[in-house]
């Protein structure tokens, strides 16, 4: 495994952590959207469903359990934790993120490199990822007020997709036959999307100033 | 062969 593999891998690990952190901790998902959350746990559910079949390693084994575990507890504390829950901001996090889960469904079915169950379910999984985090960017540029949790968050999300494209070039040149156009394109869409919160984030930061998004 | 690679990462 690459350094930048490894660095994606624990920017993810970090985010979910910032994010439990605040859940569990603080008990408040303020700015939090529960339609990205309940898309990542569909993600996760969809995309390990190799998990109990095809071991690679005890590394990837325990990490695709932390992420299947912590997606689902956080849909779990949004929707049925009494503190948790009264802090959820409904009434901005009004994504219909059902427009999402059908278009990449019929992607996956027309766009995949094998037509079984679980390449069809695994490459849905990746273009849902792809998309999953739009409600989360829409409730935050509807929230006027973002606290320093949530843009961490989304922040250390966005760093796992950047670093996972150099990980991919790292791979292109030291791997024979690392060819893998569905993944990729998915990832820089999804990268992309971070493109306008990074450059917020990070000139906040530069200034420091609080995080707020231009309407 | 090809496709397996890419079934490593998360």
């Amino acid at each position: 495994m690459n350094a930048f593999r490894l660095a994606g891998d624990m920017t993810h690990l970090i985010s979910v952590l910032v994010l439990l952190l605040k859940i569990h901790t603080i008990k408040s998902c303020a700015g939090i959207s529960l339609k990205t959350q309940e898309l990542y746990a569909l993600v996760f559910a969809t995309r390990y469903l190799d998990i109990f079949t095809d071991f690679i390693s005890l590394y990837n084994t325990v990490m695709k359990l932390i992420f299947l575990g912590s997606s689902f507890s956080i849909v779990w504390y949004m929707r049925r934790h009494k503190l948790v829950q009264r802090s959820y901001d409904k009434d901005h996090d009004t994504f219909r993120h059902q427009l999402l889960v059908l278009p990449c469904l019929i992607l996956a079915l027309l766009i995949h490199e094998q037509f079984t169950f679980k390449e069809v379910m695994w490459t849905f999984s990746i273009y849902l990822e792809a998309v999953a985090i739009l409600p989360q960017l829409v409730l935050l540029q509807r929230t006027r007020n973002i606290d320093n949790l949530t843009g961490q968050y989304v922040f250390f999300l966005g760093a796992y997709r950047s670093l996972y494209i150099l990980n991919w070039i790292y791979r292109y040149f030291t791997e024979p036959h690392y060819v893998h156009w569905i993944t990729w394109i998915s990832g820089l869409v999804q990268t992309l999307l971070y493109a306008d919160f990074f450059y917020y984030y990070i000139s906040s930061w530069k200034n420091n100033v609080k995080l707020t998004l231009p309407a | 062969l090809a496709l397996e690679s890419v079934k490593d990462e998360l």
